[in-house]
């Protein structure tokens, strides 16, 4: 189960990063 | 809270205790040996997935302070629009 | 009472002790197999790097959410004033490009 909570965690870890990368894009257009 | 840490202190090496008499018997019970190292690999597989984890949360730690950033420079493009206003 | 708790950490190191020494005598870990109790205390040592590395994560989310919510609020009160000073001055008002309105709408 260790196993599986780290997986899962990463994903969502990931995910985040995902979205805040694409945050700041989206907040460097408008401040354009 | 002192009690409850020294309760949880204590508790912590009996558990340790139980677990280390959990494999005693390693001679005797060759199934024991086995799931042994099979956790062990596991051991080595779960380390490796907490290298990418702790990576990740340092990128994360990273785009932290790009973020503040971009909020810092925001909040001075609004006072000149509202000095503007 | 705190002699009592000192005697009894000591005999449970001494317990400890006596139980690992037993194991690694009994079954000394032939080349290739993992030490048992090299094992049960690497287990208990990636649990709690698992739990660290949990606390540190759940910061970071919570920091990243609150800064995103401040820069969406300064966004929100910036474009509102760039059309409030865009009125007052009889500047046309220039509209969002698609782009901007996409990005508007991700913001929200």
């Amino acid at each position: 189960t260790l196993k599986d909570d780290v997986n899962a965690l990463l994903d969502n870890a990931r995910l985040e990063s995902q979205e805040s990368t694409s945050f700041i894009k989206a907040t460097k257009v408008l401040m354009k | 809270s002192d009690l409850e840490q020294l309760c949880s202190y204590v508790n912590e090496k009996i558990e340790n205790i139980k677990k280390t008499l959990s494999i005693r018997n390693l001679g005797q019970d060759p199934a024991l040996k086995t799931t042994l190292s099979k956790i062990g690999d596991e051991i080595i597989t779960v380390n490796e997935l907490l290298n990418k984890f702790e990576l990740e949360i340092q990128y994360q730690e990273q785009t932290n302070s790009s973020l503040k950033e971009l909020c810092a420079s925001l909040e001075e493009e609004f006072k000149d629009v509202d000095h503007l206003n | 009472m705190e002699d009592e708790f000192q005697k009894a950490d000591s005999d449970l190191d001494y317990l400890q002790y006596r139980l690992e020494y037993e194991i690694k005598t009994n079954h000394p870990h032939s080349a290739g197999e993992k030490n048992a109790v090299a094992i049960l205390k690497e287990l208990s040592a990636i649990k709690s790097r698992y739990q660290a590395l949990c606390a540190r994560f759940k910061a970071v989310s919570v920091e990243q959410k609150e800064t995103k919510s401040c820069i969406c609020a300064i966004l929100n009160k910036t474009m509102t004033m760039i059309r409030e000073l865009q009125k007052q001055t009889n500047l046309e008002l220039t509209l969002l490009t698609e782009e901007e309105k996409a990005v508007t709408e991700q913001l929200k």
